[in-house]
């Protein structure tokens, strides 16, 4: 397989490529906002990333090669995970500020105006703050994205055609060459051995960090649908379905 | 097809070339 011949280096490039274009909600934002305004802003936003989302994955070396059911779980199992670190890395040089994209920045305290979005505003600008002091790069920050659409979805059952089989396995040869790019990423830094091992773990460990969030997230979102107060459709609506179906 | 069936849009996208530009 041609990803697991590939360098550390070629494969930040290709991923470095990959990178989505900036996006623009292209919104006339009506201040101050409402719950419905910011919600539906939020989630316009949302569906619009969404599908520059798959055409970053796409574009994944490796990632098209596995089996389709494998592509389709591991995009709805992390889809939040990736566009709440996606705002982190926008947010970084801006301290107490969300930039969801760059018309639409909002402070903690626009939180206020939608229900229970403060606790996960607080903790998305928590996180930023961590990669703000670990002064994350950008090589860092997309073996980060990359490894969490390929560490999303540890399926518990074992395969069970050879189709499946091959799949597993090229996933975790997939793993293994982020997590190479990572550990290169690192070394880059000029930073002693046992600080290149320090700063691998401290980036790992936010990963669960942004697991946790998104999981807030998706709840809010779902009780937002579920209580009229925005309305979803189209890519976003499919991917929420999705999640929370899986989860009932 | 279960599986197509309830990612319609996201099995779209992950099988066709077309410009997500376009598609958004």
């Amino acid at each position: 397989n041609h990803q697991s011949t590939m360098s550390p280096e070629e494969f930040i490039s290709r991923i470095m490529e990959a990178e989505p274009p900036e996006i623009y909600l292209m919104e006339d934002l009506k201040k101050p906002f409402t719950e419905a305004s910011m919600m539906m802003s939020l989630t316009n936003l949302a569906d619009k990333e969404l599908v520059l989302m798959i055409s970053w994955a796409k574009k994944i070396p490796g990632f098209v090669e596995l089996s389709l059911a494998d592509q389709i779980h591991l995009l709805k199992c992390c889809w939040l995970e990736i566009l709440m670190l996606g705002l982190m890395w926008r947010s970084v040089d801006h301290p107490g500020k969300l930039i969801f994209s760059p018309d639409f920045k909002l402070s903690r305290e626009e939180g206020q105006c939608v229900e229970g979005i403060m606790e996960i505003f607080d903790m998305l600008l928590a996180a930023t703050s961590r990669f703000r002091e670990l002064k994350l790069q950008r090589e860092e920050y997309v073996c980060l994205k990359a490894m969490i659409l390929l560490n999303s979805n540890l399926s518990t059952s074992s395969p069970q055609t050879t189709e499946e089989l091959e799949s597993r396995n090229k996933l975790l040869r997939l793993l293994d060459s982020v997590i190479d790019a990572l550990v290169w990423a690192i070394s880059k830094l000029g930073l002693s051995t046992q600080q290149q091992t320090l700063r691998l773990g401290h980036l790992a460990m936010l990963l669960s960090h942004i697991r946790h969030v998104s999981n807030k997230g998706m709840d809010h979102l779902s009780n937002m649908k579920r209580k009229n107060v925005v309305l979803v459709y189209n890519l976003l609506l499919e991917m929420l379905d999705a999640n929370t179906s899986s989860s009932s | 097809t279960s599986l197509k069936e309830k990612h319609k849009i996201l099995h779209q996208l992950l099988q066709n070339s077309t410009s997500p530009v376009d598609l958004a």
